[in-house]
């Protein structure tokens, strides 16, 4: 699925997924 | 700590956010960096307390994003640092300002490219801490068709301009890069209200 290594990194990586800073509020 | 009515002027003026908005920021702020240390500065742990729930644990990503939040490089996040940053995912901040963090996230040891290494890297980080397995044979492919496409004078890096030109025909790679919640926070955290120092 994944033939891009940043496509599988962003869309992967929690630690890039800020939103939770958010949803814990 | 307190944020003065000039200090939330002044953030408004270098961010997306309205003074209201940046108020409303506040109480976020105020709120991570009391979690472990009650200083009024956002420590990593913290930081890594509210992304995963757990104040313990390497991760690569946590660490590069907590150094671009930590402009001043002194180890902790400042409020006007946290403002500054969060602008960056404002859903209005322009594609340019997502393109250049984005590559900044991923240029690990800020030698001013993203390296085939640092790729390789990023991706061993992600099937770790996903549990997944890829063999080496496959993970090679996957960065050789990567490289082919995004490191256009194949020199083995991709330098700021290939990074232009590769997230423009790949624009959902700044998907991480917008936060839609931010277009709402006076509404998530209402309790700025209390502290206002204006109306907008």
């Amino acid at each position: 699925k994944f033939f891009n290594a940043f496509e599988f990194i962003s869309s992967m990586s929690s630690g890039f997924d800020l939103s939770s800073l958010f949803e814990s509020k | 700590r307190t944020c003065q009515h000039a200090d939330l002027e002044r953030l408004a003026r270098e961010s997306q956010f309205s003074v209201n908005e940046v108020e409303a920021l506040y109480e976020l702020f105020k709120k991570l960096s009391c979690s472990i240390i009650d200083d009024g500065l956002i420590h990593k742990e913290e930081l890594r307390l509210a992304l995963f729930q757990a104040p313990y644990g390497e991760n690569l990503f946590l660490d590069r994003v907590f150094d671009l939040f930590d402009e001043k490089k002194n180890g902790v996040i400042e409020f006007e640092e946290f403002i500054h940053a969060l602008s960056v995912f404002h859903p209005y901040a322009s594609i340019q300002e997502k393109t250049d963090f984005a590559f900044r996230l991923y240029d690990l040891r800020q030698t001013g490219f993203i390296e085939r290494e640092e790729v390789q890297q990023m991706v061993s980080a992600i099937l770790l801490e996903s549990d997944m397995m890829l063999s080496d044979e496959l993970l090679t492919m996957i960065i050789d068709k990567t490289f082919a496409d995004a490191d256009s004078d194949k020199d083995g890096k991709i330098s700021k301009d290939e990074w232009n030109v590769y997230v423009h025909k790949h624009p959902s790679l700044l998907k991480n890069m917008t936060l839609p919640y931010l277009k709402d926070v006076t509404t998530a955290f209402p309790s700025f209200i209390f502290n206002t120092e204006v109306e907008d």
